[in-house]
């Protein structure tokens, strides 16, 4: 199981629709400040299901839309897919690609003038966020896993509680 | 259920002890029970003594070298049973030039196994990569990504040539 | 007391917002009270916008952009009225090279007011000081410092040749 | 009012007495992770007192000791001292150079085996505490002002909290 593809549309300054295709082995990504490396980090996580928004720097899900940047027109929906290659079959899906979809859009109401809709799919299907949890939880990738490691996050093993620390191999074991 | 976790705790203290040795080039660290008899019943702790230098408590240790030992914790798990991929953005910030070249190649030797993709400003960690993508801003807020960057061009700390 | 206290707040204003452009090559920031008929009932916000973007919630900025606003409102502060000396523990470790040498050379032109001391591991930093001082782990644990380190020796991020 | 030395005594991994001369203008510090360099900044907020030695990465003072490193015998006391150029009588002391100097000394009980003691002197003269704390804020100088940034601490600014930020400027007021 690896990643192949990691597909943005709106999704914070990827304000288009674009697709970054990932092969195995060692990638780096590189770029000045502010260009967006972090927010592709935050996509992946964006689809595996964060706690809160706050943890992709977002105050409400709504926040992870392209806000038209300068002069363009705020978008109003996100969506990012993540492609995995599924040939091993990690993922309990009879295909040889699987692709996870979260789609956030706009749904203003006169009572809640920041509501939204948030919807996943599974390969173009829609899905409940249930069946999405456990497939994620089938192939052990979570949001919260010890192998995404954020910005400013590097030593949070190191600084963690011991509980916390203990609970890493139990979800291993 | 106790059973299946200590396999796994003793298999990763022992990938930890060996990796956390090899990156400090003659360290020595170990995970440590709270409590050994009932480990679900108390934490996990890391002990990490980098070399010429006394146990200290690991808050003590530099920016640098809580890093490694991070790291060290990190890979020892990938030895153990990899995750799919593993997303790391900015792990090096913290490592000096020789820290940040045996991270980097550490990760090539493990992006074997499992999948690395790293973020990262340092010209030493993009050497090590396989492939090099580049991120940058366009006049208005547009992020644009670049698929192949000529790491000749890359230059120190994020910046590289964009073709075109 | 309020009174003075809007005297300060707005110098430090002014100096803010054009720290902060000059630091951003046209960026805007200001401060905002959240009170502001009785400033000691709310606190302080800090908006900023780097250049080509819309204004965002600080916490959307990137590592980069928060160090760069944080440092520009010490440096607002410093303008107003310099503490005696600085103290900046690798506050360059999320720029990229263009923001390392903005800061770098910021911090030279203030240090005609105040005395700066900035601990780095950064080349871009180094050659702008003064003074570089080198510290060295001896065997057995002992730290040892280097008065006058040859900028032309110091190699990326944390080496240097030690004389003698 | 300027920062003119910090000498050193057995003060973490500098277990010698050490004196290291700063000249106004810009100094830069650096070397390999792991050397000492985060441990001098440790050494100038050891003596303007900070609010707990977790914020120098201590449990308690005396953990600030020099640990004797691999083959050495610990040391039984530290001493830092910050001696300021004074010449503009910024701090009420009628010297060109004030000496602030903190002592830290294992003095272990048989109900206490962890008992130090920790004392004050301000130009080679024993204080109290107050007094030296007065000294400090009649200078505004503190352990927690915006000008000492801790390693890893540059994006305190923005991520602390509307109200402390606004006391940065109560303070200079
Ligand atoms: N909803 C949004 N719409 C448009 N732009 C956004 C949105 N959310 C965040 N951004 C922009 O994304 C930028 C941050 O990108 P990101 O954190 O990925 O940068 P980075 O490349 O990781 O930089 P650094 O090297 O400093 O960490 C911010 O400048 C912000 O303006
Ligand atoms: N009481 C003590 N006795 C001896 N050594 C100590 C003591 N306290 C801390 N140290 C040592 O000081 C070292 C940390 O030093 P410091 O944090 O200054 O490093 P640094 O140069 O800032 O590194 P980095 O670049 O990684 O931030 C640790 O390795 C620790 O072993
Ligand atoms: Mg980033
Ligand atoms: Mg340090």
């Amino acid at each position: 199981l690896y990643l192949k593809e990691v597909r943005m549309e709106n999704f914070k300054s990827f304000g288009h629709k674009l697709t970054v295709p990932f092969l195995p082995g060692f990638t780096a990504i590189t770029g000045p400040n502010g260009s967006g490396k972090s927010n592709i980090g935050d996509a992946v996580l964006f689809v595996l299901g964060p706690r809160s928004p706050k943890a992709i720097r977002a105050g409400r899900l709504t926040d992870l839309i392209f806000n038209g940047g300068k002069s363009k027109k705020a978008a109003t929906y996100c969506k990012v897919s993540l492609v995995f290659d599924n040939t091993d079959r990690v993922m309990p899906v009879d295909a040889d690609e699987v692709s996870l979809m979260r789609f956030v859009k706009k749904a203003p109401r006169p009572d809640n003038p920041d509501n939204y809709y948030s919807y996943f799919y599974i390969n173009g299907r829609a899905a409940s966020l249930f069946e999405f949890v456990n497939l994620l939880n089938h192939a052990r990738i979570s949001a919260d896993g010890y192998n995404i490691v954020k910005q400013g996050d590097v030593s949070q093993i190191i600084g963690m509680g011991s509980v916390e620390r203990r609970r890493i191999v139990d979800t291993i074991s | 259920k106790t059973g299946r976790f200590y396999e796994v705790f003793n298999s990763i203290n022992e990938n930890f002890k060996d990796v956390y040795t090899k990156l400090t080039f003659g360290g020595e660290a170990e995970l440590a029970l709270d409590n050994a008899e009932n480990p679900f019943e108390g934490g996990l702790t890391i002990k990490a003594r980098p070399p010429g230098k006394k146990v200290l408590r690991l808050d003590a240790l530099s920016g640098g070298e809580k890093s490694i030992a991070s790291l060290a914790f990190v890979f020892s798990i990938q030895r153990y049973d990899p995750a799919p991929f593993y997303y790391f953005d900015e792990v090096d910030m913290n490592l000096d030039g020789v820290n940040a070249e045996l991270v980097a190649s550490m990760i090539k030797k493990y992006s074997g196994h499992a999948q690395f993709i790293m973020v990262s400003l340092r010209k030493i960690s993009l050497k090590a990569a396989d492939h090099v993508y580049g991120v940058t801003m366009q006049i208005g807020g547009l992020s644009e990504m670049i698929g192949n960057v000529d790491i000749r061009t890359v230059g120190d700390e994020g910046s590289f040539a964009t073709r075109g």
